[in-house]
């Protein structure tokens, strides 16, 4: 869960 | 998308706006670290190779190409365009005594060996550090043009906001990236000093001048 949520942000 | 995290982009966006206006205006790079800005194109190179790869919003990519784009025409401005003003001998950080530690760090401590996340670790390792030589020249020469100061200040601010957003996440997504926090602390403390000035000389409308 954390990883893709992760690339949100810049 | 939070408060916090958008605040922390736009603080971001006009740093790096005003570093190229300053250098552009005054068609001078003097003062400024083109080390530091060497740092940050790769940062944001080996952090948004995913640009091609994932789509996320138009926000996060237009903001990505932004920051290439802008970081790379620093890069001409100071070496190329108004390179005889580069301040070489000031700017005489070695970063790859930042480099070749963020590299290990990256490949020791991530969340997961693959090539994309080591990139992007080491782009988040790399960040904490690239503002050092920028630091080390303004203590070096022992002053900073007050548009350099804004643009240091706005720099700051934008990891100081990204903490927020951090803790406004982990509240209310119970989302958080220890990596990313880590980096973001290192990030901000270096810059707290450069506040404390900025705040008690810079905004009284002093110049910047660093304790000899």
């Amino acid at each position: 869960r954390i990883e893709e949520d992760k690339k949100d942000e810049l | 998308m939070n408060i916090f995290r958008l605040a922390g982009d736009l603080s971001h966006l006009l740093a790096i706006i005003i570093l190229l206006l300053k250098i552009w205006k005054t068609r001078s790079c003097a003062g400024i670290s083109g080390k530091s800005q060497v740092l940050f194109a790769i940062v944001y190179l080996t952090r948004y190779l995913d640009l091609f790869t994932t789509y996320i919003s138009l926000y996060n990519s237009i903001m990505k190409i932004v920051f290439i784009a802008a970081s790379g025409a620093t890069l001409y401005l100071m070496y190329v365009k108004f390179k005889a003003t580069y301040d070489h001998n000031h700017d005489s950080f070695r970063i790859e005594f930042l480099l070749i530690p963020c590299v290990i760090l990256a490949l020791i401590i991530n969340h997961d060996f693959t090539v994309m996340e080591i990139l992007w670790t080491f782009s988040i390792y790399l960040e904490s550090v690239a503002i050092l030589p920028q630091l080390f020249l303004v203590s070096k020469t022992g002053e900073a043009e007050s548009i350099t100061s804004h643009y240091l200040f706005a720099l700051g601010s934008y990891r100081a906001l990204y903490l927020l957003n951090w803790i406004y996440r982990y509240m209310a997504e119970s989302h958080y990236d220890l990596i990313a926090i880590f980096a973001g602390v290192v990030q901000t403390i270096l810059y707290c000093d450069f506040f404390y000035l900025y705040i008690t000389k810079v905004l009284k409308g002093k110049k910047l001048q660093l304790p000899a």
